[in-house]
């Protein structure tokens, strides 16, 4: 779950 | 998106504006590193992977496409243009690939959240990105004479990770499920390996002398 919410930023 | 987070992309975009137009415009690559370079498009290359299968906003799709298109340019220039490619210090730029790729990729596979291609490169990345300056900072060093851009460039690029930190702490406090130790630990790893850099860049500001940094 964590990983996903960082693939908002670039 | 908040305000630290938009301050750090564009820092990013100037650090990248700024050594294009070094590059392009003084046609000299001098006292910049193609391998530090060469590790940006793999990080960018890696992690962006998702581009046409993950859209999250225009804003991002079109930035991952600038900061693939810019740093292959750079690369370019840096490797196979004739006037340009003359400038490159080859022989101070001796760090090895292997001694930041290797380590980013056990630690990728031992750390992945998820086993598939995309989540594991995306996790190599994520470590790439956090050592992939020192060859430049290594050259530096050997530089003598760092022209202000140079010492613009790494600066604007330490800035663009200070801000990402500022950010994260923002969303840690105004988002519920913002937990990302991996993303953290490696940001402030690699904010770190800034600070003596740092260090000697407002000194030399400071005491308005050429930044030069100690062997």
């Amino acid at each position: 779950k964590d990983s996903k919410a960082a693939k908002d930023e670039l | 998106m908040n305000v630290f987070r938009l301050a750090g992309d564009m820092m990013h975009l100037l650090s990248i504006v700024v050594l294009l137009l070094k590059i392009t415009g003084i046609k000299s690559c001098r006292g910049i590193s193609l391998k530090t370079q060469e590790l940006y498009l793999l990080v960018f290359i890696t992690r962006y992977l998702d581009i046409f299968t993950n859209f999250v906003s225009l804003y991002n799709t079109v930035m991952k496409l600038v900061f693939l298109g810019t740093s292959s340019a750079i690369v370019y220039y840096m490797r196979y243009d004739r006037i340009i490619k003359l400038t490159y210090d080859k022989e101070q730029d001796t760090f090895k690939y292997l001694l930041l790729v290797a380590p980013s990729a056990v630690l990728a596979l031992a750390t992945s959240h998820v086993y598939t291609v995309l989540e594991v490169l995306w996790t190599f990345s994520i470590y790439l990105e956090a050592v992939a300056i020192m060859p430049q900072l290594v050259l530096l060093q050997r530089t003598q004479n760092i022209d202000n851009l140079t010492g613009n460039y790494v600066f604007l690029l330490g800035s663009y990770r200070g801000l990402y930190i500022l950010n994260w702490i923002y969303r840690f406090f105004t988002e519920k499920h913002y937990r990302q130790w991996l993303v953290w630990t490696c940001g402030v790893v690699q904010t770190i390996i800034y600070c003596d850099f740092f260090y000697y860049y407002f000194l030399s500001w400071q005491n308005n002398e050429k930044l030069a940094l100690p062997a």
